[in-house]
Parts: structure tokens; C-alpha cells; sequence
């Protein structure tokens, strides 16, 4: 919501606000994958994997159009707008860097937004599968979404071949996004 | 007395999960 908060906030009430702000937009991943055609006919447990291997990094994408590449500033959900200078001397460097690069990346496709919805879908069922019972019918949720996505944007962009195997090749930055900072810790004291 | 408590962003995803598919049983 906001990168500082005053010295009179207790770490309680800096988590609390953190997570008024962070529990809404995972609640809104979670409605957007049971929204997916065929997501909700995966078993719960599959459903449930899936989400949490990939809820960060679908947030990864929707909050790359917080950052603004070629000012370098991030918009907050205050509503204003900080540079990366000021940013990075609060000790977020790495994270941030990490996503100004994927922002301009996949900011420089130009997607609509409904290419960027279904490639949100294939980022979801292409997390890790690790605990997935029923591999199969993921794989053929997975299969079908990319269809769909590559349909739409040869559709679109007959032109310009490059740009879904470009797309395709986002999603291993998602996942190492994830898996250098989803680890990140959040610390909270409780009397 | 304090409890210092840690997750990780990573556990704080995974429980707000855990909870909307528990209540939405």
C-alpha cells in the first residue's frame, strides 16, 4: 500500500494494513482461476496446489503495470508514485530490479487485456506440479489454455510470429521471481 | 512477553488459500 509507514505504527498495525491491501488481491486470483473454463472440474486438492505454487506469480503480472520502466518510479496503492532511488534505499533492490526488468519485458509485448487474462491463466496451470494428484487432466487444462492463447494472438498479430513463443518465454522468469522472493519473510510480534 | 512470529510471503498466500476454500465448503 504504501513503502513507509510513520514511527508511531506498531509492527501490528503495519501488518494489518499489509495484509487489508495483500488478502484482497489473492482473493481476486482465487476467484479468477475457479473462473477459468475447466479449473473448477480439477479436484479441489489440485485446485488448491495449483494456487499456491502460482498465486505470486500471477501477481507478479498484474502488478507490473505499477512499474513505470522508463520513468523508473512504482505507483502504490496509496496512489502515489515513488522513484527507484528512494525505493532501493529502503533495501528492496533486488525484488524490484527483478521486476522492472519483467515489467518492460512484457510491458514491450503490448498484450490486451484479454491476451494478458489468458496468459494469467496459462501462468497459473503451468506452476510447479509438485503435490498435483491428477497430472493428466492438468496437463490438458494446460494444453487447451495455450491453444487459446496462441489462437487469439496469431488472430490478432498475423504478423508478427515472434510474440507468442516471446510470451512463452516469460514464464520461467515468473518462476524464478517466485522462487527468489516469494521466500521473502515477513516478521510480526504479538504481546 | 512477546511472541515474535515469522512466515514468509510464500505461507501468507498459501493460508489466505487455505481459508477461502475451507469456507467456501
Amino acid at each position: 500500500a504504501c513503502p513507509v509507514s510513520g514511527a508511531e505504527r506498531s509492527s501490528q498495525e503495519i501488518w494489518e494494513s499489509f495484509s487489508q491491501c495483500f488478502t484482497p488481491a489473492v482473493k481476486e486470483v482465487v476467484e479468477f482461476a475457479k473462473g477459468i473454463p475447466g479449473f473448477q472440474e480439477l479436484s479441489q486438492q489440485d485446485q488448491v496446489m495449483l494456487l499456491k505454487s502460482g498465486t505470486f506469480q500471477v501477481l507478479m503480472v498484474r502488478f507490473c503495470t505499477l512499474f513505470n520502466a522508463e520513468d523508473r518510479t512504482v505507483t502504490f496503492l496509496n496512489g502515489k508514485t515513488y522513484p527507484l532511488s528512494t525505493l532501493r534505499a529502503l533495501g528492496m533492490g533486488s525484488l524490484l530490479d527483478a521486476m522492472f526488468e519483467f515489467s518492460e519485458k512484457l510491458g514491450s509485448l503490448g498484450l490486451e487485456p484479454d491476451e494478458m487474462a489468458l496468459f494469467m491463466a496459462v501462468v497459473l496451470v503451468s506452476a510447479d506440479r509438485s503435490g498435483i494428484s491428477d497430472m493428466w487432466a492438468v496437463e490438458q487444462l494446460q494444453e487447451g489454455l495455450i491453444r487459446a492463447l496462441r489462437s487469439l494472438i496469431n488472430r490478432r498479430r498475423p504478423d508478427d510470429s515472434a510474440l507468442f513463443p516471446k510470451l512463452l518465454l516469460r514464464l520461467p522468469d515468473l518462476r524464478t521471481l517466485n522462487n527468489l522472493h516469494s521466500e521473502k519473510l515477513l516478521a510480526f510480534r504479538i504481546d | 512477553h512477546k511472541t515474535h512470529r515469522v512466515m514468509t510471503l510464500a505461507d501468507h498466500i498459501s493460508h489466505i488459500i487455505t481459508q477461502d476454500f475451507a469456507r467456501n465448503q
